[in-house]
């Protein structure tokens, strides 16, 4: 996956993510595609979780699945999030849950309670970055105010770092692919760079949610295992989807 | 660039979404939270049943292709549905709700529900 956070010049802000679905479930050897992420793209919807006939908030999710990686809170906050991976991973919290440790929560399912009920961006930041998980992950969150946007990296048990926009340094942008911001990303999965790169060019002057779909169609941050691509702003309570292809030449992530 | 790893100049003028990298955008639906949570997902559920279990046999042929007995499918069958009262409200209800909708057992649910965790290594 590829999340961004970006703010431009009038303080507004921008959130959009790549969803990468499906590394090594099966490689369709003839027509050069994974099978589950082709599989996933009919189930893609975009969903409007109503109460009293209001929108509570809004997400771009898959059929069947009930807990949530993508979403907007209309005038408060967005969220997306990113798979982290480690050898202190998911299927510990699995056994944990089994066995009856269960204060840990499902990512998904924060992510839902998160997008339900959080208040304000601060809220939805503390709630996201203090709740005990069952898997690491990062999670990327934009507000609908200047220098609200940040990277919050997590461990099962604790946050390990919260990275945030910071405009007047020059920090105009939060990016996320799946690597810790601190460490180089693996060299045969280098998205990072070249997404830096298209927003670099692009400048905070110029930056707008057209651009960065332009960042997000730009191989290799799209890929073959590219499912949706979804901009969002949360100010304006904006929620759009694509379904993404990636003819070849295309790396298979 | 025709090799590994098939980079490019950064790309301008792609929205609005059209051309190759452009599938289709994506359908909307209401999901209502005063509705009981065994019944909310039902318009969206009847309508994507015929997908849903595409993808769940697509991923039962993986699970038999690594262990050919069928015994990974059967754990998932069997025993994974008796985690389903250990879920947080409103979830447990909602995954009972689509299983029976979609005609997707509840273990296989419950699994593609939980596939990020299992997913992290």
């Amino acid at each position: 996956c590829t999340s961004v956070v970006a703010e431009d010049s009038a303080g507004k802000l921008f959130h959009a993510r790549n969803m990468d679905f499906g590394l090594f479930l099966g490689w369709d050897v003839k027509n050069h595609t994974w099978v589950v992420t082709e599989y996933l793209r009919p189930l893609v919807v975009n969903l409007d979780f109503q109460k009293g006939n209001k929108t509570v908030f809004k997400s771009t999710s898959f059929a069947g699945y009930v807990g949530m990686l993508t979403g907007v809170k209309p005038g408060v906050f967005s969220v997306t999030m990113n798979e982290r991976f480690s050898l202190d991973g998911g299927y510990i919290g699995i056994i944990e849950w089994i066995i009856g440790r269960r204060d840990g929560m499902w990512m998904s399912f924060l992510m839902r309670s998160v997008l339900e009920n959080a208040t304000s961006y601060d809220d939805a930041k503390n709630q996201l970055a203090t709740t005990k998980l069952l898997a690491p992950a990062y999670f990327i969150l934009g507000g609908n105010k200047s220098g609200q946007g940040c990277v919050i990296t997590r461990s099962r048990t604790t946050s390990l770092d919260i990275w945030e926009i910071d405009a007047k340094q020059s920090q105009w942008y939060v990016l996320e692919t799946n690597y810790d911001r601190w460490k180089d990303p693996f060299f045969l999965d280098d998205r990072r760079t070249p997404a830096m790169k298209c927003l670099n060019q692009t400048t905070q002057a110029k930056i707008s949610l057209e651009k960065i779909y332009d960042v997000l169609s730009t191989k290799p941050v799209l890929n073959k295992l590219t499912v949706y691509t979804t901009l969002m702003e949360a100010s304006e309570g904006k929620l759009e989807s694509y379904i993404r292809d990636c003819p070849n030449p295309c790396m298979p992530w | 660039q025709y090799v590994p790893p098939y980079t490019e100049e950064c790309r301008t003028n792609m929205y609005p979404p059209a051309g190759p990298t452009y599938k289709s955008t994506v359908a909307w639906y209401t999901i209502d939270l005063d509705t009981p949570p065994y019944k909310r997902w039902n318009q969206l559920l009847s309508d994507k049943k015929a997908e849903l279990a595409m993808l769940n046999q697509v991923i039962k042929d993986l699970a038999n292709a690594f262990v050919p007995s069928g015994k990974l499918v059967d754990l998932v069958d069997k025993k994974l549905p008796s985690l389903i009262e250990t879920f947080p409200s409103p979830f447990h209800d909602e995954l009972k709700g689509i299983a029976d909708v979609s005609g997707v057992p509840l273990g296989e649910v419950l699994l593609f529900n939980i596939f990020y965790e299992v997913f992290t290594v």
